[in-house]
């Protein structure tokens, strides 16, 4: 089973 | 005072196309430099980014810098109400809480204006980082989304390998599973036709097929879509838009528990 990651991982807020 | 006149306005509804189900509301910025546009889906799983650059408008002006809070239903409808060949025009005073958008059919003969009320977002624009990606596939966009479409028909899930042999798209399901390999092929009559691979050194990444069959939504903007990928990172799907600039999606890709 695969675990979908957030694009909030990879970008982030100023 | 706010006013961009677009002459080709289907690009507009294209784009509106393109982005509408991925993303329920968003701000759009406007500045001397452009229109643009960056926010995410609501489970924060993929982002997308428009430019448009203001030397593809016929007419740009932009006296400062704003933000427009839109719900893109809401604009696609309005945009809906457009020809294909109207040229259109955005329009919103300084201040103000509407946006209005002019078509104008190309003879002149029928000129429509739509307001539409605008919307307090609260929205942060991310930090994308410059990356060097390890593959970058270029392939004709309509060949992309019939992949995308073929896949999800079998799996929900695709996996994108580049290799030396080329670009592999897979999948499985409770029925099966599919394998499609794209090569390199420049020997095409059009360069759109070509299918280009550069890559730095191997890569294989897992993403959700929904979110890929939602950015095939933007075909119709470009002949070609260009695909970044880095191990550990999101994947890029860029759609070029001829002469005025893009509509990227990233996509945050899956991996073991």
């Amino acid at each position: 089973m695969k675990r979908q990651q957030s694009i909030l991982s990879f970008f982030q807020k100023p | 005072m706010l006013e961009l006149r677009l002459v080709q306005g289907s690009l507009l509804k294209k784009v509106l196309e393109a982005i509408k189900d991925l993303v329920n509301d968003a701000n759009f910025d406007c500045s001397a430099t452009g229109f643009s546009l960056q926010a995410m889906d609501s489970s924060h799983v993929a982002l997308v980014a428009l430019l448009l650059r203001n030397e593809g408008f016929e007419h740009y002006r932009c006296d400062r810098n704003i933000s427009m809070g839109m719900n893109l239903g809401n604009m696609n409808k309005m945009l809906k109400c457009a020809g294909n060949d109207d040229i259109i025009t955005l329009k919103a005073d300084d201040g103000s809480d509407t946006v209005t958008f002019m078509f104008e059919s190309p003879n002149q003969d029928k000129i429509a204006d739509f307001e539409m009320k605008l919307m307090d977002i609260d929205s942060e624009h991310l930090g994308i980082p410059e990356a060097e990606y390890h593959a970058i596939v270029r392939m004709p966009s309509a060949e992309f989304a019939r992949i995308c479409k073929d896949l999800s028909s079998i799996g929900d899930t695709v996996v994108i390998s580049v290799t030396k042999e080329g670009v592999k798209f897979s999948t499985k399901g409770d029925i099966g599973t599919a394998n499609i390999v794209c090569r390199q092929n420049t020997t095409v009559d059009k360069p759109e036709e070509a299918t280009v691979i550069e890559m730095k050194e191997p890569v294989s990444l897992t993403f959700a097929l929904r979110y890929m069959n939602s950015f095939a939504k933007a075909t119709p903007l470009s002949h070609t879509v260009t695909i970044s990928l880095s191990s550990e990172l999101p994947v890029v799907v860029e759609y070029k838009i001829e002469d005025m600039g893009y509509v990227r999606f990233y996509l945050a890709p899956k991996i073991e528990e």
